[in-house]
């Protein structure tokens, strides 16, 4: 069973934190990656995208999983980033034609499924409003992937600011007929489910903090978190963010949703244009 | 006696709440501001960068003092940020012509001094280095102005993060040769000044935090801050941030030498280039 996730956002919004944090190992080792992250002044990296991937097996409520993540390391981080959502759109596509290849083959009993099922993307937490890159970004990926936009660093934002920003970011994504991820509601659901579903619902975009280290609070308790000199955040309590949110709608309620999304819409779509072409 | 101070930045960093927070009136608006920053979405900025500048008449240390402060509205805030230096730079140097030209006139008894004397440059808190644009605004300003860079949002790092940034931002100056302010540390002083001016170059760049309300702390006590579920950022709090040693610098110790390095080297600089052109 194969669940594959793209992070987008500019570097040093807290991007392999959160991959940390989500799936509790060190799929990215920080260290290696700061290694990496600041490479020696002067250095150029090419002004191109990355497409860097990293598997794992996880194991979450009995059901084993083999989780991929990938990095687009690069994105939004030249002066002039006019075309980088492009070497993106190319990779999805890429898995796409993949997967059809697949599809066309007389033996198609076992189908690898390399396809992105969801694309995280990492906004700023200007407490403004989207910025032209971003809206940029959604327009031309809206259709291929399923968006889920998420608030970076929100530990930098006051509960006030927060939602302030939330409506305005909802704002900009419906006047530019973005499609974002939504989890479905449906009618047939007990209560419950409902219920829990528009619990998630409410807190889109999700507000989150990372953080892959333990630090202790003011009374005792040792929690994921971030220890400032003022008090501690605690990234799995839901006073302080929308983590555990997030982390519930990805892997617990939602994870077959976003695949039967890629795989009925999203891909069919992406199929019938090519052959029609 | 006239003191004019630019902003430069990407927009959602901080610069109008510290403008106020610096000179504690209402410098800016914000409400006002506000209402400008989040145009209705869809509505596209010009592609340009802004020079507004706001004037206001203060008064520290019982000295009468006319402060102007020059905001650039749009910098650093496009897909394409390639030029976004050069209004900012045409800006500065016809600033020193209007000086120029006053100079050459026959009655000069009255000058009236316009030029920028400080550029408080706005550095995101990536914890990683200093991105290109950074890099490339810097280089092309800091023969032209005292370039003052400093840690924007600065409440989002923890202390060792601080520190490794900080490092990181000034081997990436040095590198790349900027010439950014330091507080010239004279032989002849008394011990005291020394000392003082050792503990404000220690700090540089200054990791900022602004805040324009009042917020009440655990204690009870009301301070200028930033009130989380967590706890509470206090500005005036030099074990939070370093506010106080940038306002420190900048109106009480190092404004005069602020003048003076613009008028005898950044100034006299431009004008023997343009005689000799
Ligand atoms: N304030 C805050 N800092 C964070 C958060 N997540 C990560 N960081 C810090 O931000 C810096 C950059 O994080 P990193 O994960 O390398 O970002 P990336 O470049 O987007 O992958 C590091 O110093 C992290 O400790 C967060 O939620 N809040
Ligand atoms: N965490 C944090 N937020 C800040 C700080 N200063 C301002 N803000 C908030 O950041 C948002 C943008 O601030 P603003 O001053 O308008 O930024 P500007 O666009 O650079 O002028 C507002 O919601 C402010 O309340 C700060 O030092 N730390």
């Amino acid at each position: 069973f194969q669940f594959t996730a793209m992070v987008v956002g500019e570097s040093g919004l807290g991007k392999s934190t959160l991959i940390n944090t989500l799936f509790e190992n060190k799929l990215f080792d920080l260290e290696q990656r700061s290694r990496n992250a600041a490479p020696p002044p002067g250095t150029e990296r090419g002004r191109t995208v990355g497409i860097e991937s990293l598997s794992s097996d996880i194991e979450e409520n009995g059901v084993k999983l083999r989780l991929t993540v990938v990095d687009t390391p690069g994105y939004g981080d030249f002066i002039n980033n006019d075309d980088s959502w492009k070497p993106i759109v190319d990779n999805i596509e890429a898995r796409f034609d993949a997967y059809l290849e697949q599809e066309n083959r007389v033996n198609r009993a076992k189908l690898i499924d390399n396809r992105i099922h969801a694309c995280i993307y990492f906004i700023q937490p200007t407490g403004h409003s989207l910025k032209p890159l971003d809206i940029e970004f959604m327009r031309r990926l809206h259709t291929k992937v399923n968006l889920i936009p998420v608030i970076a660093k929100a530990d930098t934002l006051t509960d006030d600011e927060v939602t302030a920003f939330k409506r305005r970011i909802l704002n900009d994504i419906h006047h530019h007929q973005i499609q974002i991820f939504q989890p479905p509601v449906y009618e047939n659901e007990d209560e419950e489910t409902i219920a829990e579903n528009e619990e998630i619902l409410s807190k889109v975009p999700f507000a989150i903090v990372g953080s892959d280290t333990v630090v202790s609070t003011a009374d005792g308790r040792h929690v994921r978190g971030r220890a400032y000199p003022w008090g501690t955040i605690e990234v799995d309590n839901e006073g302080h963010c929308d983590f555990v949110k997030l982390r519930q709608m990805l892997i617990h309620t939602h994870m077959e949703e976003l695949r039967e999304h890629t795989n009925d819409v999203l891909y069919e779509g992406y199929r019938s244009e090519k052959l029609i072409a």
